[in-house]
């Protein structure tokens, strides 16, 4: 479902130029559970914004269920977007003014799904990651983990096909981390496409394989046990 | 250095009451290095700020260094938040239009300290971070956890009496991670207190004592294992 070979990114300002992405190559099979590893700075939100299609590369190719992604119009990107992935930011980009519901009830504005289904949707996925008291708070009344599993909780509502979720535990206690893992998993036997960044290994054991990168490149893959 | 009586802390909107804190007690040394753990939405951002002088209790009291911080004049508050405290927060709060040598000389901005000097100071600490090649970035061009290291650097800066650092590895690989508690270990040796939050129980171990939250209040003290 995910091709890459030969991707580059460069970001350039001046004169200054940052190689964050130096040649990655591999490709992820449908319902795959891929965890992603590797030091700060080495290209993983880089890499997960490309697959995302929030960003391009500088050069390489992205194909993207079979179609070649920079080839795709600006609609097709959106719909893309919209509707076939869920994206879970390492900074969560939640907007200040709307409550959580409204939130998390934002990828399906664009659906062909009923306002009360809607928010029925979203308050079911807030109640999944243990939020269903704090339905009506804006953001920043929230603790730093309670953000972060609103996060999760805007990436999984419209039931994507891909789901990317980058560092989604970093604020986590370990309780409500394998809550989170575990919900991760019963997406991932329903069907879905996990690929997951994360810098604890622990975390990385729910996947089938992980992926090591360093300095902007893959440094080995590893296969996991089976669970 | 810090006494703590049966703090307690309400937000407030309209109708609905959150009890952030319900009643903490504590007190520590000058020279201890203190982790605090617990679930997600336990109060330990909360109690931070209090500690930080950067909110009041709801009711309470909070002694810094045998003063009432209740009772402080404005101006006395901030000189010890620019003097004593150096922060570390959950969510960095950097400036995004400034790079990253000048959020770090922040808070020297009211010292008595030579610009140039400053200036150096600043490059030093992001030295010590791993950060000396981006110097001239600003934060959105960089990953997760360099800009968990910038907020690391300014929370060091000007050399406090205390830190309070909320979830600093949180976004660290593991080698980055230990790489910053073998910075604060060297600062707690050599003379400074230091209170961190953390949900990883290795990062935990490199205090002397763990104090464990769950409901706004504490649940219990351990004791760790010199090191
Ligand atoms: N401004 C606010 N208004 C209302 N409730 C708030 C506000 N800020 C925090 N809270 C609530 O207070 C409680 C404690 O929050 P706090 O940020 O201290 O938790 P925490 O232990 O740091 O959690 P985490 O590990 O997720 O960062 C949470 O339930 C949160 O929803
Ligand atoms: N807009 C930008 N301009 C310049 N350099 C950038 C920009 N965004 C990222 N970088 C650089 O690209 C490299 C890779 O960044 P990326 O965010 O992908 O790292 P990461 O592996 O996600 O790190 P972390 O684990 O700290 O989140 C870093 O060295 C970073 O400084
Ligand atoms: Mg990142
Ligand atoms: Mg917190």
């Amino acid at each position: 479902i995910i091709e890459l070979e030969a991707l580059r990114k460069e970001y350039r300002s001046g004169e200054i130029s940052v190689a964050a992405l130096q040649g990655v190559s591999f490709a992820i099979a449908e319902n795959e559970f891929i965890a992603i590893m590797g030091p700060s700075g080495s290209g993983k939100s880089t890499l997960m914004n490309i697959l995302g299609c929030l960003d391009q590369p500088t050069s390489g190719r992205y194909r993207l269920g079979g179609r070649e992604v920079s080839s795709m119009s600006d609609d097709e990107l959106a719909a893309v977007r919209n509707r076939d992935i869920g994206f879970v930011f390492q900074s969560f980009h939640l907007l200040p003014r709307l409550n959580i519901v409204r939130n998390v009830m934002l990828p399906l504005k664009y659906s062909d799904i009923e306002p009360a289904e809607a928010r029925q949707r979203a308050c079911d996925m807030l109640a999944r990651v243990n939020l269903e008291n704090r339905l009506e708070h804006v953001p920043n009344e929230l603790s730093g983990g309670q953000r972060q599993r609103v996060a999760i909780a805007r990436a999984l509502v419209n039931r994507p096909k891909i789901i990317f979720a980058d560092e989604p535990t970093g604020n986590l206690d370990s309780k409500t981390s394998v809550e989170i893992m575990e919900l991760f998993t019963e997406l991932h036997r329903a069907g879905q496409t996990i690929i997951l960044v994360t810098h604890e290994p622990e975390i990385a054991e729910y996947a089938q394989k992980v992926i090591h990168m360093r300095d902007g490149q893959i440094e080995k893959v590893e296969v996991n046990a089976p669970r």
